[in-house]
């Protein structure tokens, strides 16, 4: 599914709300 | 043009708190259906702007090409608009006597160079 696409990427790179706060 | 990563999904597929909220944050905000063939941080960053630029981009590019090259493919099609324009700009103002010439030859050669580029990407 998309989640388990976008979570493995989440968790690959270990992203955080720093990456998110850069989408905004 | 730059190569695609393949995705790689990581073997368990059990998530924390954190990651969890990363992820549903991210799904949040970009929402368009570009986002299931990004295959590394920078093209779910870069996902918004190349679909704001052309949403009609089929499967088969958005799976082959990374979004970058996506991206300068469609800035290099409007600058390839935007010079043809200066290139009849050029011609109606008429090239005499070398004079111009310069110009008209690196135009070409640009447009040349970018439209190679485009046709690449397909």
């Amino acid at each position: 599914t998309l989640f388990d696409r976008v979570n493995g990427l989440v968790r690959a790179h270990a992203l955080d709300v720093t990456f998110v706060a850069r989408l905004t | 043009a730059r190569a695609k990563e393949p995705f790689v999904p990581p073997l368990f597929s059990l998530s924390g708190e954190d990651e969890y909220g990363v992820t549903m944050a991210i799904l949040g905000t970009v929402n368009n259906p570009y986002l299931p063939f990004a295959t590394s941080p920078e093209e779910i960053l870069l996902c918004a702007p190349l679909y704001r630029r052309n949403p009609r981009l089929g499967s088969d590019a958005l799976a082959r090409h990374h979004f970058e090259t996506l991206l300068f493919a469609e800035i290099a099609g409007r600058e390839i608009e935007e010079l043809r324009e200066r290139l009849r700009a050029l011609l109606k103002k008429g090239v005499r006597h070398g004079e111009g010439h310069a110009g008209l030859s690196s135009l070409v050669k640009r447009i040349g160079k970018l439209r190679r580029f485009v046709a690449s990407v397909g």
